[in-house]
């Protein structure tokens, strides 16, 4: 049934569909700013939580309004009147101080796409492990409050191994005062196609009312990842992604703040999947040896559902020409880079090498199959996000040392002081 | 194609089925039955009435040790194969072939009077 032709229910199938299915937002929004209350269905765990759902004046990232002398306006915890000089805590502790959001737009990996592999190992199988199947279907199978852009909490859920950092979490490091000023549009299985108009996607920032922001752009496979048999014909090739990043970048100069970063990464190299899994066998086959990741990856490129068609193949070929054409993508992504001039915005270009994440685990004594999803045998997991945060801050240092300098608040330890946790997440 | 991502599921949810009636030495429909138990109630609904639908196929599983969780999704119908396209596969094929096992588990079903209609699963 189609639940929109339903007269009573019409506005609210179309609320869903259009808000949630295309524009991803948060569908609990009462005053439609964007940020919510609510945690799932793109609601907190995705972007900092509202500190008012019923004034869109009052949102994460937004310039104080009177400085925050009464109503906490940014919903960074700070506000009220300091009493040792009379003025406003926001103005003694933040105004001074260079303030940076973290916004990712980006695909599942950027999301973290994770399906808990208990679900698919009979011996584990209990009422425990699908404690928590509707938050992760809400979510879209997605863990962005543990990924390596916007993570914010360890995991507590026993289907979730692994620590979390995050860029988010580095800069509000810096400055306590950026806290809750994040924003995660990834969507599963976005490219750059469909990233050129970023709106569609519910990025969120106001040039004249925010602050600045740290823009990732990470679309790390599907402009070469698709799950058609015909699969290199439905890749992006380096004319259409030249011009799907400088639309989106212009689109983006429209939007950001003056003072912003937009930081672009490479595409990955997926030729580790199948490498790495090759011989080993699936959660689906544990009980009796009988299935292998291969096995896996053919029998979804079988049905035409596999997320990689390219990447997850027995055929060597078509793996090398994948990371080809990924390689060409990533040169294209940073000529585009390195040659635009935005009016509000610096653009960077990072690889995303994730033979230095492996290079770390393997240091700590790690293996590599230990990075990958073990269910999709395809995105990063937990531990890979934990590493991954750390080899881009590394990056982002490297590039910007002078910026990342400047964004440190000598009032952080006060903030702590007197603010404790500022209202958390 | 072929299903698509039904039969994938399906195929999951037999296979899972099947390896937990072994972990706990039971039918192959207690197990689907258990799986179903332990999902938040919302979708024990789902589970349920693909267990109504299924069990007269689990059944067979049972008696056929040629049936894998890729024949039961076949003759479920939630899994074909359509014209032009090779037949999909998870699990190793059935040493008879997994058309001559499907044909074969089909007569027995029709003999036992069992109508499968494709699932309505959305």
């Amino acid at each position: 049934v189609d639940c929109s032709t339903l007269p009573i229910l019409k506005e609210l199938c179309e609320l869903i569909k259009t808000r949630f299915g295309d524009d991803h937002l948060p569908i609990i929004d009462v005053d439609q700013d964007r940020f919510s209350q609510y945690k799932t269905l793109r609601g907190s765990h995705w972007r900092g939580k509202d500190c008012s759902d019923l004034s869109a004046e009052l949102y994460p990232g937004r310039k104080a309004l009177r400085q925050d002398e009464v109503l906490d306006s940014n919903c960074n915890g700070i506000y009220g009147m300091d009493p040792s000089v009379l003025k406003p805590f926001e103005e003694t502790l933040c105004s001074g101080t260079k303030r940076m959001g973290t916004i990712l737009l980006g695909d599942s990996a950027g999301a973290h796409f994770h399906i808990p592999p208990e679900w698919f190992t009979a011996s584990e199988l209990s009422l425990e492990v699908f404690r928590d199947v509707a938050m992760i279907v809400e979510n879209e199978f997605d863990w962005p409050m543990t990924s390596a852009v916007t993570g914010y909490m360890n995991s507590t859920w026993s289907v979730l191994n692994g620590p979390t950092n995050s860029l988010y979490l580095r800069l509000r490091e810096l400055n306590h005062c950026n806290h809750r000023d994040f924003q995660n549009t990834a969507v599963n299985g976005a490219n750059s196609r469909n990233m050129n108009s970023s709106d569609q996607y519910g990025f969120n920032r106001d040039q004249s009312h925010d602050h600045p922001a740290m823009v990732i752009y990470s679309l790390i496979g599907n402009d070469v990842c698709n799950g058609h048999s015909d699969t290199i014909n439905h890749m992006t090739t380096t004319e259409q992604m030249k011009r799907n990043f400088l639309s989106t970048l212009k689109y983006l100069d429209t939007k950001l703040p003056n003072g912003s970063y937009v930081i672009a990464t490479g595409l990955a190299d997926g030729r580790i999947l199948y490498d790495t899994l090759k011989n080993r066998v699936h959660p689906i086959g544990q009980w009796r040896h009988d299935v292998k990741y291969p096995d896996v990856y053919n029998y979804l490129s079988c049905l035409e559902v596999s997320p990689c068609n390219g990447w997850m193949s027995s055929n060597e070929s078509l793996r090398n020409f994948t990371s080809e054409r990924a390689a060409n993508l990533s040169r294209a992504l940073q000529q585009v880079a390195t040659s635009y001039n935005a009016n509000n915005f610096e653009v960077k270009f990072i690889e995303f090498d994730f033979q230095t994440v492996v290079d770390k685990w393997k240091a700590l004594g790690g293996e590599t199959w230990q990075l990958i999803e073990p269910v999709d045998g395809f995105h990063p997991s937990q531990i890979a996000m934990y590493l991954s945060s750390e080899v881009l801050w590394q990056e982002i240092v490297q590039q910007l040392p002078d910026v990342i300098k400047s964004l440190t608040n000598p009032n952080n330890a006060r903030i702590r002081a007197v603010f404790g946790d500022q209202g958390g997440y | 194609v072929n299903g698509g991502t039904t039969c994938a599921v399906c195929s999951l949810l037999v296979s899972l089925a099947e390896q937990v009636a072994e972990i706990h030495n039971e039918t192959i429909v207690h197990g689907i039955d258990r799986i179903c138990s332990f999902l938040p109630g919302k979708f024990q609904a789902t589970c349920n009435t693909f267990v109504e639908i299924a069990t007269p196929i689990l059944m067979e599983m049972a008696f056929d040790e040629f049936i894998t969780p890729d024949v039961a999704c076949q003759l479920l119908n939630l899994c074909y194969t359509e014209p032009g396209q090779q037949t999909c596969h998870l699990f190793p094929l059935p040493n008879p072939g997994m058309e001559r096992v499907v044909k074969k588990a089909r007569q027995r079903l029709e003999l036992k009077n069992t109508k499968v209609d494709r699932l309505g699963i959305d």
